[in-house]
C-alpha cells in the first residue's frame, strides 16, 4: 500500500456539497461512493443526485425493524446501495437537483440513469483492509460519531476519547501521514469529505486520525462497484 | 501505545475564563461571519446563551483533541440535541448489517 493516497488527486472525488438543515448525510455519503466509483469504471467524474435518495429510496434496514431510509430523518448507506441497485441507477444531480427538502413525490427517470451499482459489500473493522479498499475501489462510504465536529475548524482530530455511536455518513477519500507536535512524530490519519459545504473544516474536508477506531470511523465501511459502460 | 498519554481535560487556569470575558464580541464576529439573524430579542438571548455554553464546549473539545483546532463554527448557536436532528442523519446502529456481503480480504503488502 502507498504511504499516503488521496483520491482528490486522481479525479474520483465531486466539489465539497452542503446538506443544509437536512439529515440526509446519509445520501451524500452514498452517491460521493458512487461517484467514485462510477469514475473508476468509465473514466468520467459525474455529479450524482441526493435528491433521488432523499425523495424515493425508502429501503428498510433487514437488521433493525422500522429503520428506513427516510430523507431528512436520517437513512442508512447500505440501504441506499441497495435501494440504487434495485431502482437501476442514480440520476445525475442537474436532472434531480437537491432543494434539502423531503416529502416531495419521487421524480426518479430511469431514462436518465448517470450511474448503476454492479455490487457493493462491507469492509471488515481492520486498517490495513479499509486503506486496500480504498485505493483498490474508490471513496468509500463509512460512519461516524459526530460530537468532535461541530466545533473542529482544523488540524487532525485525534480525541482522547469519542464514542463510537455512529451518527453521521460522510466519504473516506484517501489517508496520508502529518506530524503531530503532542506525540512529536508523524502521525497517520483518514482524510474524509462531508457534505456541510466548504466553509467547513478543512475547506469541507476533515481529517481523523488512525490506528484505534477513533469515533467508531472504522466500524461500518462500505465499497461499491459501478457498472462499466464499456 | 505511544497514544495512551495522561493528560488534565478539564479547565483550571485563567485561559477560559479570559475567552470567556470576550463572549459579546465572538457572538457579534459570528453573526456577522455566518449572516445569523433572529427573530426576536428573546431568541436573540437565547441563541446568545446557546454560543456561549458551545464556547465553553468547543474550549473543552480542545483541550480533548489537542491535534485539532476547535472552535467558533457556523453551528455554534445550536444546542447538541438542534446539531444532531438537522444536521446528523444515521440511522443510529453499532454494528454491520448483518446479510450484508463482506469485501474479500485483499493482500497489503508488497
Amino acid at each position: 500500500l502507498p504511504s499516503e493516497f488521496d483520491w482528490r488527486e486522481h479525479g474520483a472525488v465531486t466539489p465539497v456539497k452542503n446538506q443544509g438543515s437536512c439529515g440526509s448525510c446519509w445520501s451524500f455519503s452514498t452517491t460521493g461512493a458512487l461517484e467514485g466509483a462510477n469514475y473508476l469504471a468509465t473514466g468520467k467524474l459525474v455529479s450524482l443526485s441526493e435528491q433521488q435518495l432523499v425523495d424515493c429510496d425508502h429501503e428498510c434496514d433487514p437488521d433493525e425493524k422500522g429503520s428506513c431510509d427516510s430523507g431528512c430523518n436520517g437513512g442508512l448507506m447500505n440501504s441506499a446501495f441497495e435501494y440504487t441497485l434495485k431502482a437501476g441507477g442514480l440520476m445525475r444531480e442537474e436532472d434531480y437537483p437537491y432543494t434539502g427538502t423531503d416529502r416531495a413525490a419521487c421524480k426518479f427517470d430511469n431514462t436518465k440513469v448517470a450511474a448503476k451499482v454492479a455490487n457493493f459489500s462491507v469492509v471488515s473493522l481492520d486498517e490495513e483492509q479499509i486503506a486496500a479498499n480504498l485505493v483498490k475501489n474508490g471513496p468509500l462510504a463509512v460512519a461516524i460519531n459526530a460530537v468532535f465536529m461541530q466545533t473542529y475548524i482544523g488540524g487532525v482530530s485525534c480525541p482522547y476519547i469519542c464514542s463510537k455511536r455512529l451518527d453521521h455518513g460522510v466519504l473516506l477519500v484517501g489517508y496520508g501521514t502529518g506530524y503531530s507536535p503532542i506525540r512529536m512524530k508523524d502521525k497517520p490519519y483518514w482524510i474524509i469529505k462531508n457534505s456541510w459545504g466548504d466553509k467547513w473544516g478543512e475547506k469541507g474536508y476533515y481529517k481523523i486520525c488512525r490506528g484505534r477506531n477513533v469515533c467508531g470511523v472504522d466500524s461500518m465501511v462500505s465499497t461499491i462497484a459501478a457498472v462499466s459502460t464499456s | 501505545n505511544d497514544d495512551i498519554l495522561i493528560r488534565q481535560v478539564v479547565g483550571d487556569d485563567d485561559g477560559d475564563d479570559h475567552h470567556m470575558l470576550n463572549v459579546d464580541h465572538h457572538f457579534t464576529n459570528f453573526k456577522m461571519r455566518f449572516g445569523k439573524t433572529y427573530a426576536s430579542d428573546e431568541e436573540h438571548r437565547y441563541r446568545f446563551s446557546v454560543f456561549k455554553a458551545n464556547l465553553r464546549r468547543a474550549m473543552q473539545h480542545q483541550k480533548l483533541d489537542p491535534s485539532a483546532v476547535h472552535g467558533v463554527t457556523q453551528f455554534s448557536d445550536m444546542t447538541p440535541d438542534e446539531f444532531k436532528r438537522k444536521f446528523l442523519g444515521v440511522n443510529r446502529r453499532l454494528r454491520l448489517p448483518s446479510d450484508a456481503n463482506k469485501a474479500p480480504i485483499l493482500p497489503t503488502e508488497d
